[in-house]
């Protein structure tokens, strides 16, 4: 463990909070994508199958809880308790359009061909294009509310902060694992628009809107 | 390769 991976995890834990916070208090789910959550609660449930099997350390299997556990809690709320204020009109990203490539290329493209690896390497390229449906929802009202954001920003900068975790651990441990960094380098990618947007506009107190 | 013993990463 070192200090990019953990604030790397606890900006991830930050973000989950920050979500259902948001819902929550707003008690409603307008402007959050049910898309997006939909596939990061994919991502978790393919990713943390070893939950049972592989004890790593304390941190890390109550970690993995919590994300299931708050991924799945996140669906409930914007699926049932707070449906009515789903905002299916502008959830419009197709789904498929990143779940079947990135179903192929996991196929195509991991460290070993057997299932549980297969399933990691699945969850880790869905992670780097599920914020996609999120984004697009945004584009397309043009607006984001201010907790939001900075739900968005924490959960872009924690693939950030496991990017310089990937440089220590290369440097340090000589770790390196080619599938997880390429996608986290796209994952980070996708936010450098909003990363923008929000240091722009949102430290300065302005709401997050998009150039018209 | 990173086998399943040092996936060790959430």
């Amino acid at each position: 463990m070192n200090v990019f991976r953990l604030t790397g995890d606890i900006a991830h834990l930050l973000a989950i909070i920050l979500l259902l916070m948001k819902i929550w208090k707003t008690r409603s789910c307008a402007g959050v994508s049910g898309k997006s959550q939909m596939m990061f609660a994919l991502v978790f449930t393919t990713r943390y199958l070893d939950l049972i099997t592989n004890f790593i350390s304390l941190y890390n299997t109550t970690m993995k809880m919590i994300f299931i556990a708050s991924s799945y809690g996140t669906l409930y709320l914007m699926f049932l308790k707070f449906r009515a204020t789903y905002d299916s009109n502008h959830d419009t990203f197709r789904m498929e359009f990143l779940v079947v490539p990135v179903a192929g290329l996991s196929f195509l493209v991991n460290h070993d061909f057997s299932p549980l690896e297969i399933l990691w390497t699945f969850s880790i390229y869905l992670e780097s294009v599920a914020i996609l449906p999120q984004l697009f929802m945004i584009s397309k009202t043009g607006e984001a509310e201010t907790i939001t954001s900075h739900y968005l920003f924490a959960l872009g900068s924690y693939r950030a902060l496991y990017i310089l975790n990937w440089v220590y651990r290369f440097y340090f441990e000589g770790f390196f694992d080619l599938i997880a960094v390429v996608a986290g380098c796209v994952q980070t990618v996708l936010y450098c628009d909003f990363f923008y947007l929000y240091i722009t506009k949102v430290w300065k107190g302005k709401k997050l809107t998009l150039p018209a | 390769s990173s086998s399943q013993v040092d996936k060790d990463e959430l």
